[in-house]
């Protein structure tokens, strides 16, 4: 593993425990948007359906367990924990986010590395993924005071689809045969659409002011 | 190639 590729895990870690420090600590869901941690989940479960089939590291096995696990309990959280899901902005959440699933599914029936169930999830999950930060994106638009929290959850959440960017070029040198054509087209869509969001946030950081996107 | 080879990202 490069520095690139565990770089990137640990910014999407931090993004995780920032979230949960959020929700679990401060007791409040709000700027969060339910319909990207719901993606995600179904994100997690569509990939890591060959978590007790293939073994590849243990290191592999406790980060796919952490994100199942972390995923599941944020979506339990906003949905019914008493105090968490109050704070819980679901007049802004509005992105009809269902309407991901099927194009995503459909792309992944046609466009695969291989014909088979896992690979087909596996595919789906890759698609899923690229565009599951999308409602986020728009109730952070929406929000008038996003919360330092939040912006760093983003943050760091775009950080790791950059690193593992680096990543992949970095193994497309190194490893022979290390092609992937899927991941990588849909994991550069994924990344182009935290540009914007990147953009702000480091203006907002620079001048020292409050991170707000522009509607 | 196997594929899961591939798939050893998180």
């Amino acid at each position: 593993m490069n520095a690139f590729r565990l770089a990137g895990d640990m910014t999407h870690l931090l993004s995780v425990v920032v979230l949960l420090l959020k929700i679990h600590t401060i007791k409040s869901c709000a700027g969060i948007s339910l319909k990207t941690q719901e993606l995600y989940a179904l994100v997690f479960a569509a990939r890591y359906l060959d978590l007790f089939i293939h073994f590849i590291s243990l290191y592999n096995t406790v980060m796919k367990l952490v994100f199942l696990a972390s995923s599941f309990s944020i979506v339990w959280y906003m949905r019914r924990h008493k105090i968490v899901r109050r704070t819980y902005d679901k007049d802004h959440d509005t992105f009809r986010h269902h309407f991901l699933v099927l194009p995503c599914l459909a792309l992944a029936l046609l466009i695969n590395e291989r014909f088979t169930f896992r690979e087909v999830m596996w595919a789906f999950s890759i698609y899923l993924e690229a565009v599951a930060i999308l409602p986020q994106l728009v109730l952070l638009q929406r929000t008038r005071n996003i919360d330092n929290l939040t912006g760093q959850y983003v943050f760091f959440l775009g950080a790791y689809r950059v690193l593992y960017i680096l990543n992949w070029i970095y193994r497309y040198f190194t490893e022979p045969h290390f092609v992937h054509w899927i991941s990588w087209v849909a994991g550069i869509v994924q990344t182009l659409l935290y540009a914007d969001f990147f953009y702000y946030y480091i203006m907002s950081w620079k001048n020292n002011v409050k991170l707000e996107l522009p509607a | 190639m196997d594929s899961s080879l591939g798939h050893d990202e998180l």
